[in-house]
């Protein structure tokens, strides 16, 4: 049975925090995945960037990458229970959670689509 | 028990097909909610619209509103048992459902966060 994160979830999308934001928004379309981790030279989670983020540069005109990302990332990890996974994303009201590992590095990805009827 | 659409669903936020794609985006970021049900004069639903429709306008340089919204849509009603309405969205790919009435009136609208853990 289907009982942990690393059960259901997926691979991750990266970017780098000096992308640009059409950059970011070509590879949401691409993988048609809403979320994107955003890393730093070393590998470590900086941020997330969603289709909602990059819908918010056009609303408020912003120009640049680190202007849209959010800092402080709701992550998970391999051995997460799902329904712990599934309660973080409901009272956070967000459908995605980064997967890392004890360095911060990102390992995979699990959104809310994959936690329906588990 | 909240069994039903009805007893989970929450307002739709709701544009016109001659809407601009800066508007729509405004909406989704004043309202906190990915996804726009589009409607015509009669207030019949036409289309949806949502933040990862808004990312492709930027990816592919779109410009209309009519160029991203997605016609065919998939919808629920009140007395949808919400078991289906969670199988629709999985096996779409899809995070959010329309709820209509029998004149294709847009009434609410369901998304993923309202089924989890539920
Ligand atoms: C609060 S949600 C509201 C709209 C809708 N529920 C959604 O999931 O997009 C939108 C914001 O959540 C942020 N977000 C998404 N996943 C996140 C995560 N795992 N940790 C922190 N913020 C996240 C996005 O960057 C975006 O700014
Ligand atoms: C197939 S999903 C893929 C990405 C991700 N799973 C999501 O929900 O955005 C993205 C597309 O689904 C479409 N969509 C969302 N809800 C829909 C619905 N209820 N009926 C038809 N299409 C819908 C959007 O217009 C968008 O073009």
């Amino acid at each position: 049975t289907q009982k942990f994160v690393k059960d259901i979830k997926k691979q991750a999308i990266i970017c780098h925090l000096n992308d640009s934001i059409n950059n970011v928004a070509r590879k949401i379309i691409e993988e048609n995945e809403n979320h994107v981790a955003i890393i730093d030279d070393d590998g470590i989670l900086k941020g997330i960037v969603t289709s909602f983020d990059i819908t918010r540069a056009i609303a408020e005109n912003k120009k640049v990458l680190s202007e849209i990302i959010t800092k402080k990332v709701i992550t998970t990890t391999d051995d997460e229970p799902i329904d712990i996974a599934a309660r973080k994303m409901r009272v956070n009201n967000i459908n995605g959670l980064p997967v890392i590992d004890k360095y911060m590095r990102v390992i995979g990805l699990i959104t809310s689509e994959e936690l329906l009827l588990k």
